[in-house]
């Protein structure tokens, strides 16, 4: 028996929607101790981490292990049945057919419910190796997503480049060439803080349309934190307060 | 210009 109930049901929302561009169907673990799923693109070159804690939740109980294969277009289409304020519970039973998602609202008194079919996915795990990332770059997520968003109309490509000093995003494309430099700034806004851990610098290339898949999960969380190291794919890093994280890896562009 | 990897390139199957 699996049931989680979530209080700000719009962050299981935010979450799909910030996933479903990248993968289809996906395997998610449930284990007493929380939710998790790993899946990649059809292509192979972006993978998505998410990892839930149950004590965000306002209730959670998993007796066993489970995994629920589920269709990540089809849960979509469920979600939007949800009002934003609506509070969601997820249940399964063992050797489960379908997730039950419960939609409710204590205020209006609306409850809906789903019952969404399971479906049998053969997935493969990858192993990501603990690494220690030679450069950890914090920035405003917004901002981030605006540097990516606009990069992408000027080149299909952007190279990251960190140092101690900045971080710098890079094009090169037929309408020209330039960068956008981001030094390290501990102002005492905190919005505007970026914040460089760069122990050895790094110089990667990136596909920026996976990038800007990526930045729909910049509305779970106020910093992205890019972890770089010259050797491993990037990750791009949304934390989601008191409930988890949520992670995109993405393999680099290498020249020849 | 660069070449794109896949991930498998750099995780191993678990």
């Amino acid at each position: 028996m699996f049931e989680a109930k979530l209080t700000e049901g719009l962050i299981l929302k935010k979450i799909v929607e910030s996933i479903k561009d990248i993968v289809t169907d996906v395997n998610i673990d449930i284990s007493p101790s929380g939710i998790s799923l790993q899946a990649m693109d059809s292509s192979h070159v972006a993978l998505v981490s998410l990892n839930l804690s149950m004590d965000g939740f306002e209730h959670y109980r998993a007796d066993t292990n489970m995994v629920l294969g589920v269709s990540i277009a089809n849960l979509a289409k469920v979600m939007k049945l949800a009002d934003n304020n609506d509070q969601i519970t997820l249940q399964a039973d063992q050797e489960a057919t379908h997730l039950k998602i419960i939609f409710e609202n204590p205020k209006t008194e609306r409850t809906t419910e789903f019952n969404l079919n399971l479906i049998t996915i053969d997935s493969e795990h990858l192993a990501i190796p603990e690494t220690e990332y030679s450069s950890v770059v914090t920035i405003n997520s917004g901002e981030f997503s605006k540097i990516c968003k606009e990069l992408f109309s000027l080149s299909e490509t952007v190279q990251i480049t960190t140092n101690t000093d900045y971080v710098q995003f890079s094009v090169e494309g037929e309408v020209g060439s330039g960068q956008v430099r981001l030094g390290h700034n501990d102002s005492e806004k905190k919005e505007d803080q970026t914040i460089l851990e760069v122990s050895e610098s790094v110089q990667q290339q990136f596909a920026i349309r996976y990038l800007n898949m990526f930045n729909k999960a910049s509305t779970l969380s106020s910093f992205t934190r890019l972890c770089l190291h010259q050797e491993q794919p990037l990750v791009v890093e949304f934390k989601i307060d008191n409930l988890g994280v949520l992670k995109y890896f993405l393999a680099p562009k290498i020249s020849d | 210009k660069g070449v794109q990897k896949s991930l498998g390139t750099f995780f191993k199957k678990s």
